[in-house]
Order: C-alpha cells, then structure tokens, then sequence
C-alpha cells in the first residue's frame, strides 16, 4: 500500500514547494499513475528487441533481470523474449547469492546479463532491496554476480 | 550555475539529516508547446564527483519514477505511514551512484504540457525524444556531469522507455560534438516483446497453477498474441481469468497480501 503515501505526502503544498514542483498549478492532483496517458497512449512498439541488437552492436552494457513472483511482466515472458535474440552463452546458468542465501539465477551472454531476482515482485527493489542492490552494484561494477 | 541553485533542495518536510546533495525542477522540453519534465536528482553518498550518473524511469505508461522509483524502490527515502515524513532506505542505490529520477513523458506526475491534447496523444516516440531533450538540457544544467558514465535504468513499461531513449541517444551522439557517455542499460520485469510477452505471461499463470488447464488452452487457442489490441473473446478470458481464477490476489507479487 505504500504508493498511497505516495498519493498524500506529493500533494502536500509544502512537500511540493520544497522539490520546486506544481509550479503551474497543474489542474489535477498529482497521481502516481496518469489513466489519461495510460487510456491515450499512442504508438507502442510491438517489439524493441530489435533495438536490443542495436544497442549489442554498440558495446552497450545491458543487464535483465526478473522478479520471479511478479504474473504482470513475468519471469517466463521475459526468458521467451530474449531468447528470440539467440545470444551464445558466455557463463552457464548459476546461482547468485547475497549473505549465504540464493539471490536468484544468471546467465551471461554475449551482449547481455539476465538475472532473477529469487522471493522479488514486480518491483524488485521493494520486495527484495538487498538483492536489488548487490545486482546493481554488480552491473555498474560490470561484473558477474557473485557465485557465493 | 544559477538554474542549478534555484533548483537545490535544502529539505524535504520531514526528512532525516542527509549528507548527499539533492536537486530537482523542470526542464523545458518543447517551449513551442510548453512541455516540460520534472526530474529529482539524489546525488551519491559518497563521492558523487567520480560516482556515475543513473536514470531511473518507471514505466506504466504512465506511472511516476518519483512515486515508485524513488520512493519505493531505489531512492534513499521511504515515505512513512501517515506521510508525515521520509526515512531512510538502507539500500539505496545513492550508496554506489547519483540517482536521476525522471517524470516522462508530459502528464506524468508533476510533468506536464500547456497544451492540453498532449495528454491523448503521446506514445513511445514523443517520450524518447523528450526525454533526450530533457537528457541534453539537464547536462547543460548540471555541465559537472557533462562526460561522466550515464546508465539507463527502469522497470515494466520502462522496458519500452530505456532502451529507445539508448537508441536516441546512441544516434544523438553520432551527430554530437559532445556525446553523451552512454555505458550500458539495465531494465527489469521488462515490457519487452508482445508476442512472447503475452505466450510467456499466460505460461507462467498456467505453470504457477493460477488458471486451469482449459482457460490455458482457451488463451492459447483464442488470442493473437501478436495483436496490440486483444478482439473482445480474447478480452473477456483475460478478464474471467484474473476475475474468477485469480481470485484476491496481488498480481505484482502472487504470493504478498493484496493491498485492499
């Protein structure tokens, strides 16, 4: 429910004063999510994995990652996805771990890492910030995750 | 740099004494239209001036990078019960880098267009390129940044959003005397393919034992996965599904207690 505090602290004229926000007095409440857009939304690509392939060319760093308990944009949605980019594997499937305990799994491919998020919802910093976090730092790091 | 101190935060009502720097504001984006995007900047704890710089964008569409991203997520602040004021998140990413929270595209959050008809016509397109504007304005801003290791990162919807403003700014820097230093993406629970998407969606329901085998094979065998829009018999098993074999559940963590 914590998005509800969300809803009331951002509303407040002082909160918004301090973060230098609403200053048009935009005349609507503030929402942390817009129906209007989500109800309007205009042009979506049906797919971006051909961006994917683009941003593998240009030597980008790019990490996936899951949270494994989340039915909206599932864990399995997205291993069908990538695996329409046919990647070699650079390190086989692995257990990571954080403090003694499976954080999820990996695998690293040419071009990519994908991780899951083992316990985590779909926001995966809010159900397992720990884990999260050791993900992150490992991707800026720009490396694997840790095997123990 | 004047537009950056205008937008310095001394402290958010409630807020725990913090050592980081915070700012955050508005960069115009369309100043035909009137388009302009609100950002919060949570510099790193720790030596912000060698720490990268991160975006974070929710997705939605939609959906606020403040109310989600920051807030309940990555930020160094949490939102307490009564909203009365913030504590702080152990496990912020602010430990290891400077967060950019972003509110795109226009009517999201504290986001927002003069021109009304904005709000009914935007799409993936519009936001990529307002958000590089917004990118390419905010470094001139904050011209500290200007060279330093830029990482895009997001979530759902934001799988659309991440890698199509990488892609505008990987063209953006082919014609740039100053490019933007773009290392490397990173995107979770990601909106990502509308074919296997959806085949992967309705598996894990199936695999998860949250639908019956015949609702399965009705979604299979009914919906055309490739389609933006489902036809109304494809509709309405999506909706007997979450309504009549779902149950009350929260569909963002199956096994948490719903938020009612």
């Amino acid at each position: 429910c914590t998005e509800k505090y969300a809803e009331v602290y951002y509303n407040r004229p002082d909160v918004q004063k301090a973060l230098h926000a609403n200053i048009t007095r935009i005349p609507y409440k503030w929402t942390a999510c817009s129906e209007v857009l989500n109800r309007n939304w205009n042009d979506t690509d049906i797919s971006v994995l051909p961006i994917y392939r683009d941003m593998i060319a240009a030597g980008l760093r790019i990490w996936v990652f899951s949270g494994d308990v989340d039915s909206v944009v599932p864990v399995t949605a997205t291993r069908y996805s990538l695996a329409q980019l046919k990647l070699a594997t650079k390190i086989p499937w692995y257990p990571w771990y954080t403090k003694k305990q499976v954080g999820g799994w990996t695998e690293v491919y040419e071009g990519l890492t994908f991780a899951t998020v083992r316990g985590a919802g779909h926001e995966v910093p809010l159900f397992k910030p720990r884990e999260a976090l050791q993900l992150f730092k490992s991707f800026i790091q720009g490396k694997p995750l840790p095997k123990s | 740099n004047e537009e950056e101190e205008a937008d310095r935060i001394v402290g958010l009502p409630g807020q725990p004494k913090v050592s980081f720097q915070q700012f955050s504001g508005y960069v115009t984006v369309n100043h035909h239209v009137g388009r302009a995007l609100f950002y919060w900047l949570t510099e790193a704890a720790h030596d912000p001036l060698s720490q990268p710089l991160v975006v974070w964008l929710n997705g939605g569409p939609g959906c606020s990078s403040v109310a989600y991203g920051a807030s309940e997520e990555i930020g160094p602040f949490r939102i307490n019960k009564s909203a009365s004021g913030l504590y702080l998140n152990k496990f912020s990413w602010n430990s290891v880098a400077n967060l950019l929270f972003l509110e795109t595209p226009a009517g999201v959050g504290f986001s927002y267009s003069n021109r009304s008809s904005d709000l009914f016509d935007t799409g993936d397109g519009r936001t990529a390129r307002d958000s590089l504007q917004f990118l390419i304005r905010w470094l001139d801003r904050f011209p500290r940044y200007k060279g330093r290791e830029v990482y895009l990162t997001g979530e759902s919807y934001a799988g659309h959003y991440v890698p199509q403003l990488a892609k505008a700014i990987l063209t953006y820097n082919s014609q740039s005397k100053h490019p933007i230093n773009l290392k490397g993406i990173m995107v979770g629970n990601a909106v990502t393919d509308n074919y296997y998407d959806n085949l992967g969606t309705v598996t894990y329901w199936w695999s998860h034992a949250m639908i019956s085998d015949k609702t399965y094979r009705q979604l299979i065998n009914t919906c055309d996965f490739r389609r933006q829009k489902n036809s109304d018999q494809c509709e309405s098993l999506y909706s007997y599904a979450m309504d009549k074999e779902f149950g009350n559940i929260d569909q963002y963590n199956i096994y948490a207690p719903p938020c009612n």
